[in-house]
């Protein structure tokens, strides 16, 4: 409750008529947003906590929680789980560090609609090749497209991506989810080569297949 | 140099030897539709004088200047299965992709603009602005707050004589999520992903402003002009329009206008999405 009353609260300030059309002063503006993306990730525990009760049992204990530095006195740390699920806040600039970091990931989509729906999901990556498989371990079609140059040029958008997953995610059941596993794979000899060609030389083997820190400055939050 | 066209089992959309889109064909008929970034100069005002003030965050008051942004478009495009894109760059700060996806029967715009250069000292509001050949007769269609579209008619009111003095900002509404206009046999719908202003000041055009800024302050109480600076430099916005073009048929089904709705269902209302690593899951636990 106290994670939803931090949204709560932040919507009550947005009811200004300066939040909704924007006239608000620039730092006003700068707060607004502040406060906006804090009470988000407040919530996203509370989404967190009720995707973990619908997934599998042996995935649903939570570990033990510690307070995050830095986080609000009165809002209680957010549990931890072995199966996370995290939210990109970023996917509107083509960027989201989960995706673009990760060899196998899993995208779920929850349908807030009471009718059924479909959405052509679009993520950011860094590979070449993936695979998309849906819970009935049904190969989804999928394309990779590449991220706009204009998009890459933009110097704060602190992202390796260069290209983003495309494929349709449909049959959305309504007020229910959908998962999907996403690898990526390296299909053949050839890419394998042109794979480990692409990574530094030095270093051990189980180096190079971590992947890098995106490099972005500490300061940027 | 040549036409490009993408398209799906619904529609094509070309675009000219320039790079601007010029035609949509539906139903294997072919209709002009156009689509470009053109600006207005703001108005430095004397803030003194009431009628008078600068355009600034709380008025939208060209100076009566409208600036094309370029005559050619820089053009890539990338085809697939699922989904086929033309990228757009206008110029250095403007660009666009124009998408469509296989099994979408509208076009996806999704357009990026800024840092608006401010260095000759005059501010800037972009608009997207679309043309069409609908012989609308100065009447569009502007949403309220996402509920009814209200019919808006250029250079009128409905209950007074009307003088406008200035014509262009006193043809704008506001644009919560759609804007459109229509003859008797086609219609042309954009939904826009936030809160715009929008007009029709052409018969047969739409438009939408999609990014502003401004060097004076307009004397309404914010005391600062809008000219938002991220990293030193002025902001860049992205966002996404929509756009539903076809034959107005009454026995269509779904009609143009429940498809609008069924749209503005999808894009407004989205599925959430939440990621999680799997590197220590094999897809058979996970599954």
């Amino acid at each position: 409750e106290p994670h939803l009353t931090v949204l709560r609260e932040a919507l009550g300030v947005m009811q200004h008529h300066d939040a909704i059309t924007g006239t608000e002063k620039q730092h006003v503006a700068n707060d607004y947003a502040r406060m906006l993306n804090r009470a988000i990730g407040a919530c996203s525990a509370n989404t967190q906590a009720i995707l973990n009760q619908m997934v599998d049992p042996k995935y649903r204990r939570s570990l033990r929680s510690e307070p995050e530095p830095g986080a609000h006195p009165e809002v209680p740390p957010r549990p931890k789980y072995k199966f996370a699920f995290s939210s990109c806040h970023l996917l509107n600039v083509s960027k989201c560090e989960l995706t673009e970091s990760k060899d196998s990931f899993t995208i779920t989509l929850y349908n807030p609609l009471a009718h059924a729906g479909h959405q052509y999901v679009r993520v950011p990556i860094t590979g070449d090749h993936y695979i998309v498989r849906d819970y009935r371990n049904v190969e989804v079609p999928a394309q990779i497209v590449p991220i706009p140059e204009p998009v890459q040029r933009l110097s704060y958008r602190f992202s390796n991506a260069t290209s983003e997953l495309v494929f349709l995610a449909n049959e959305l059941p309504p007020l229910g989810y959908k998962s999907y596993f996403v690898s990526r794979a390296i299909d053949t000899l050839e890419d394998f080569v042109h794979e480990m060609g692409s990574k530094p030389a030095q270093g051990p083997a189980s180096a190079a297949v971590e992947p890098s820190p995106l490099g972005e400055p500490t300061r940027w939050q | 140099s040549q036409e490009v066209t993408i398209g799906n089992k619904y529609l094509n959309v070309s675009f000219d030897s320039s790079g601007f889109l010029s035609s949509i064909t539906v139903d294997g008929v072919t209709n002009r539709l156009r689509q470009s970034f053109v600006y207005y100069e703001s108005k430095l005002g004397d803030n003194e004088e009431p009628r008078n003030r600068s355009s600034g965050a709380y008025i939208f008051r060209p100076n009566g200047t409208e600036q094309t942004v370029t005559e050619t478009v820089q053009l890539k495009v990338i085809r697939g299965g699922t989904v086929q894109e033309v990228h757009q760059v206008f110029s250095e700060w403007i660009s666009q992709v124009v998408r469509v996806y296989a099994d979408e029967s509208h076009v996806e715009f999704e357009w990026m603009v800024g840092p608006i250069p401010v260095d000759d000292g005059i501010g800037k509001e972009i608009v997207s602005r679309f043309y069409t050949a609908i012989q609308s007769n100065g009447v569009f269609w502007t949403d309220s707050n996402g509920r009814d579209m209200l019919r808006r008619v250029r250079n009128h009111r409905d209950t007074w004589k009307l003088d406008l003095v200035e014509k262009i900002s006193g043809n704008y509404y506001p644009v919560t999520t759609r804007i459109a206009l229509e003859d008797e046999t086609h219609r042309l719908a954009v939904l826009n992903d936030r809160a715009q202003g929008g007009s029709s000041l052409e018969d047969g055009s739409l438009e939408l402003m999609v990014h502003r800024r401004l060097l004076y302050d307009d004397a309404f109480g914010v005391h600062e002009p809008l000219n938002e600076k991220a990293f030193g430099k002025g902001l860049i916005a992205r966002g996404k329009h929509w756009v539903l073009f076809g034959a107005k048929n009454a026995k269509a089904s779904p009609t143009i206008e429940a498809r609008e709705r069924f749209l503005q269902n999808q894009v407004l209302l989205p599925n959430w999405l939440f990621f999680s690593d799997a590197s220590d899951f094999k897809y058979e636990d996970w599954q």
